[in-house]
């Protein structure tokens, strides 16, 4: 493991956990699209689904476990909480899954290298992932007075993105044979949907302004 | 050998 793919993981894992101190220290997840979260949860399970038949290491292992109880865990307090739940912007979250959901499916069944289940899955996965994403920034767009917390949530999101494609370029230098045009498509296509946000991110930082996305 | 590689990632 590379140092980009290292530091990839702890960004995507602090995400995680500035989300989550949002929604349990301010009982709020105001600005929080649970569509996004319902997909992220899908993403993982999807993809870890061999957690007990390809042992990579228990790093990957804990990770994996980490990933799956945190994102259900956002899940279960943004549905179920009772004072949380006041606080989602459901009018607002309005993204349909299966515009994304849909495309991502037929383009596993298409493109999945080996026709088993734990590949077509695994494939499902890594498209869904590179879109899911979306629901939050159009809400971020319609919300006003984007708090901090949110603004860095997505911003950590983009940086393990960003540092994976990292990872990707040093690994491809390094060993031999590592050639997976398929996840680096839709590492791209993922990092590149973010750069609008990025834009608007380093804008408001640098003028020291609260962040807001034009809509 | 190929499988573990492209499964390596989280």
């Amino acid at each position: 493991m590379n140092v980009f793919r290292l530091a990839g993981d702890m960004m995507h894992l602090l995400s995680i956990v500035v989300l989550l101190l949002k929604i349990t220290g301010i009982k709020s997840c105001r600005g929080i699209s649970l569509k996004t979260q319902e997909l992220y949860l899908l993403v993982f399970i999807t993809r870890y689904l061999d957690i007990f038949t390809n042992f990579v290491s228990l790093y990957n292992t804990v990770m994996k476990l980490v990933f799956l109880g945190t994102s259900s865990a956002i899940v279960y307090y943004m549905r179920y909480d009772r004072i949380i739940k006041l606080t989602y912007d459901k009018e607002q979250d309005t993204f349909k899954y299966l515009l994304l959901v849909a495309p991502s499916a037929v383009l596993a069944l298409a493109t999945s290298h080996v026709y088993t289940v734990l590949e077509v899955l695994w494939t499902f996965s890594i498209y869904l992932e590179a879109v899911a994403i979306m629901p939050q920034l159009v809400l971020l767009q319609r919300t006003q007075n984007i708090d901090n917390l949110t603004g860095n949530y997505v911003f950590l999101l983009g940086s393990y993105r960003g540092l994976y494609i990292l990872n990707w370029i040093y690994r491809f230098f390094t060993e031999k044979h590592y050639r997976q045009w398929l996840v680096w498509t839709c590492g791209v296509v993922q990092t590149i949907i973010y750069c609008d946000f990025f834009y608007y991110y380093f804008l408001s930082w640098q003028n020291n302004e609260k962040l807001a996305l034009p809509a | 050998e190929l499988y573990r590689q492209q499964h390596d990632e989280l």
